[in-house]
């Protein structure tokens, strides 16, 4: 069973695998390395693509969502790891 | 929707399902593949061909954990599936941990995940539209499945409309002339066609197109303008002024008005609040006195132009304006500096006007589109039907197919 989202790292993790943050995120060692404003940000525009209220916090309904079975292709594509086609 | 940025260079494409799913009969899913992909052609000139050996276009596989391209699926829940965009292959990988299913709402419906991940292999994004089927999230089972209209637009936005339909046996012949009893309309008032400069052009919330010019707007059909225009801005958008720069229709289903350094909202033709409010205000970030504004199709972020320059604006991002804007408008390659007007259509093409002409710009491509007769074409003729125009660029002649007819065509062979 794939693990729910439910602790800040399982988050970290989660927005990083669907492009939010860098792919470095997902690597142990160096997570929860970047500055506060990058993940406030990741968060917002998460919410924003998701259609939530965009606050900004890992709040109970983001978590809910990022639970839920998906695709396991990036939202955000061509973010973190290289250049957008642009 | 949002586009990858590649796509097939053929409509005609070849699948193979390598590694059938441990929990279903055979024939059980090649029919429930052929239905995902058929979702894709329904609308669209593609067709998708099963073949059991040999090199194909999309590779289907049900594997679990790592499966060798370095993205492992993560057991039952979670991450369904994935898929390559063109440019990387096009292959399907589906998690053989889930409980995949047919027409039941038990498990994962199979029918619906591998269509949305055959979006993918065609060169689609995830949409940030939650009732579309390219959405990233898993909705549960939908007994009736209809594809969504920003999904039809998303695909045909990268294979044009179909072509093929069966038409009814009395719809009269491809023909370049048009039918004698159907001649283009002319607007009555052809002021426009003389001097087809216009101060903007957007689309309503509903996808009417309208185009304003000083105190008059038109509203356009397909190929013209529709009868009984022009008619005054002051009685269609009350309490909006004369000489409009630039305008657009946003997602949230309200349309901005732009003119010197204030800007005005309306919800169709009503005035949405107290305006006009200064750019400055609502806008931080973009300039005053704008050439154009549109909402882009690549990404759904609203673009603004300005002489040689053009920003982006995200109102979910604070700013909303990064810092590395304006940027040139020669990055969008083929597009002129001093537009006039920018229009995403609901063709799904990108639009950008410029005195008497207009250039359409390839969303996938990222340049202005190579066609016949070539970019930039007179505005008169291909958007308010006008009859005799001049043509700088040539080759147009009465009675010619319309911009929009073309758009059922394949582009250009060497895409």
């Amino acid at each position: 069973q794939a693990a729910p989202v439910s602790t800040t790292t399982q988050a970290e993790i989660y927005l990083s695998q669907f492009g939010y943050l860098p792919a470095s995120a997902r690597n142990p060692a160096s997570s929860g390395l970047h500055d506060q404003q990058t993940w406030v940000s990741a968060i917002e525009e998460f919410q924003n693509f998701a259609g939530l209220n965009i606050t900004g916090e890992l709040d109970a309904e983001t978590m809910k969502l990022m639970s839920l079975p998906r695709c396991g292709v990036r939202d955000r594509v061509g973010a973190g790891e290289g250049r957008s086609k642009r | 929707y949002a586009l990858q940025g590649s796509r097939w260079r053929v409509k005609n494409l070849t699948y193979k399902i390598s590694k059938y799913p441990k929990r279903l009969k055979r024939v059980d899913v090649d029919a429930e593949i052929g239905r995902a992909f058929a979702v894709w052609s329904e609308d669209t000139d593609l067709t998708f061909t099963r073949k059991t050996s040999g090199p194909v276009h999309i590779e289907i596989k049900f594997v679990e954990s790592e499966h060798g391209d370095g993205d492992a699926f993560d057991g039952q829940g979670g991450t369904l599936a994935h898929a390559f965009f063109p440019v990387f292959g096009g292959d399907a990988h589906f998690d053989d941990a889930e409980l995949w299913t047919i027409g039941s709402p038990r498990g994962t419906n199979l029918f619906q995940v591998a269509a949305h991940e055959f979006g993918h292999s065609l060169g689609l994004s995830h949409s940030d539209q939650s009732s579309a089927l390219m959405a990233p999230f898993y909705r549960g089972f939908e007994p009736v499945f209809k594809l969504d209209e920003d999904d039809k637009a998303a695909i045909q936005s990268l294979y044009g409309r179909k072509t093929n339909q069966l038409r009814p046996t009395n719809f009269y012949p491809p023909t370049t002339q048009r039918p004698s009893f159907s001649p283009p309309k002319v607007p009555l008032d052809d002021s426009i066609c003389k001097d087809s400069k216009v101060d903007t052009l957007f689309n309503s919330a509903q996808g009417e197109t309208y185009a304003f010019k000083g105190d008059k707007y038109y509203k356009l059909t397909t190929d013209s303008v529709e009868e009984g225009y022009p008619q005054l801005i002051s009685k269609g958008w009350p309490g909006l002024p004369s000489n409009i720069d630039a305008a657009f229709t946003y997602k949230n289903g309200k349309t901005y008005f732009f003119k010197g350094t204030q800007y005005w909202r309306y919800q169709g033709r009503q005035m949405d609040g107290v305006y006009p409010k200064e750019i400055s205000e609502g806008f931080t970030g973009i300039p005053d006195h704008l050439d154009a504004a549109m909402v882009w199709g690549g990404n759904g972020k609203i673009y603004f132009f300005k002489g040689s320059k053009f920003w982006r604006f995200d109102p979910a991002k604070r700013p909303p304006v990064k810092a590395s804007y304006p940027k040139p408008i020669s990055n969008w390659e083929g597009v002129p500096n001093n537009l006039d007007a920018a229009l995403k259509y609901t063709n799904g093409y990108t639009y950008f006007f410029k005195g008497d002409k207009y250039y359409r710009f390839h969303d996938a491509r990222f340049s202005v589109d190579t066609a016949t007769p070539p970019f930039p074409r007179p505005t008169a003729h291909w958007w308010f039907g006008c009859k005799n125009t001049p043509s700088s660029t040539g080759n147009i002649v009465e009675g010619s197919d319309s911009e929009f007819e073309q758009h059922s065509q394949i582009p250009h062979a060497d895409d």
